[in-house]
């Protein structure tokens, strides 16, 4: 474990405090992409399959079961909810995300560590979580302003993954035969596509203005 | 064979 791994992991956890907040708090998840949050959840539960079979520390075992527990929880709460559900913005959270759920299958057969179920869907879940955020931004340009709580989570989520390459590039200098390429290319896709949202929500943050994504 | 490593990393 590294300072810049803990660092993401804990700008990770932020990002989903802040959006647990948000529905909690407000009781409405509008401007939130139930799309994105079940792509999440589809992430977590094909990438941490190692959950019962490989131990390796009680922060790893507790995170992985607050990121699975999170994302399930969100995905019931923006389906069942009765308040939830009825702020949901169906009507603009229209991301066909099932074709990303098939592109990165296939990536995963065709790209992967070792060809055994395990590692086809952790390879799949890391192509996976580079594309989940997509339904988010579109829902973002789309509803136009967009709530200090939502701009905050997509920021901490777009933050968490630019830490992890500085613990790749830590890594790679400071362990012998480190090479995840996988998760490195895959991760520069990732926050590559939250580049825009960034350089929005700085210029809001330095004129203090609403957040305001052109659509 | 190198065994495919655990993944630590979440």
């Amino acid at each position: 474990m590294n300072i810049f791994r803990l660092a993401g992991d804990m700008t990770h956890l932020m990002s989903i405090l802040v959006l647990l907040l948000k529905i909690y708090a407000t009781k409405s998840c509008s401007g939130i992409s139930l799309k994105t949050q079940e792509l999440y959840a589809l992430v977590f539960l094909t990438r941490y399959l190692d959950l019962f079979t490989d131990f390796i520390s009680v922060y790893n075992t507790v995170m992985k079961l607050v990121f699975i527990g999170s994302s399930l929880a969100i995905v019931w709460c923006m389906r069942m909810h009765r308040t939830v559900k009825r702020s949901y913005d169906g009507q603009l959270d229209t991301f066909r995300h099932y074709f990303l759920v098939a592109a990165c299958f296939l990536s995963a057969l065709i790209v992967h560590e070792k060809f055994t179920f395990q590692e086809i869907f952790w390879a799949f879940s890391i192509y996976l979580e580079a594309v989940a955020i997509l339904p988010q931004l579109v829902l973002l340009q789309r509803s136009g302003n967009v709530d200090n709580l939502t701009g905050q989570y997509v920021f901490f989520l777009g933050a968490y993954r630019a830490l992890y390459i500085l613990n790749w590039i830590y890594r790679y200098f400071t362990e012998q035969h480190f090479s995840r390429w996988i998760a490195c290319i895959s991760g520069l896709v990732q926050t590559a596509l939250y580049a825009d949202f960034f350089y929005y929500y700085f210029i809001s943050w330095k004129n203090n203005s609403k957040l305001q994504l052109p659509a | 064979e190198a065994e495919a490593e655990v993944h630590d990393e979440l």
